[in-house]
This record gives structure tokens, C-alpha cells and sequence, in this order.
């Protein structure tokens, strides 16, 4: 698989668990 | 924290290998991009995972993809605003 970036703008942001409840 | 190996990662189901990578990556694109690094490491994460086991021990070719993800990202913005 390769980084195609025009199609990772809509990749959903990551959240860390420490953000998490 | 130890470090991440691929065989800790081979031994996760595939949707927590990307939240292992991604816990790893967030700390290090955070101090980068302090108010992008969701945004930048959820772009990130669709890289191939063994690629992204690199760049937690090259920082310079994290850096290299993190910068090609925030101007995608800037770009995309600007084309949104427009």
C-alpha cells in the first residue's frame, strides 16, 4: 500500500487512549 | 515505554496494530504539529504498517510524511475555505 496523501485528507483523526474517557 | 516490534504488532488483531502505531506516532507528530496531531497521525496511520514501524525509529522519514500530510492537508483546507 502506498501514501497516496490527496486521498488520506479524509483518513479519520487518530485519538490516543490517554484522550479517550 | 519499550519499543514497538513487529511481532508485538503481527501478534494484535489488525484495527489495534493501527492504534498501538498510532499511540506511538501521536506523542512524536504532537510535537511537531501540537494542534494537527490527530488530524496528521489519522492520515498517517493509512500508510502500510511496517512503513510506519520505520518511521517510529527514523525520525527524519516521519518527519518527511508528516510534512507531505499537512501540506495535503493545508492545500485541502485552503481549496475548503475557498
Amino acid at each position: 500500500e502506498v501514501f497516496v496523501p490527496g486521498q488520506n485528507v479524509h483518513a479519520p483523526a487518530f485519538v490516543p487512549s490517554f484522550m479517550k474517557d | 515505554q519499550e519499543p514497538l516490534t513487529s511481532g508485538m504488532l503481527t501478534a494484535a488483531p489488525p484495527q489495534e496494530q493501527k492504534q498501538m502505531l498510532g499511540e506511538r506516532l501521536f506523542p512524536l507528530i504532537q510535537r511537531m504539529h501540537p494542534d494537527m496531531a490527530g488530524k496528521i497521525t489519522g492520515m498517517l496511520l493509512e500508510i502500510d504498517n511496517s512503513e510506519l514501524l520505520h518511521m517510529l525509529e527514523s525520525h527524519e522519514s516521519l518527519r518527511a510524511k508528516v510534512d507531505e500530510a499537512l501540506a495535503v492537508l493545508q492545500a485541502h483546507q485552503a481549496k475548503e475555505a475557498a
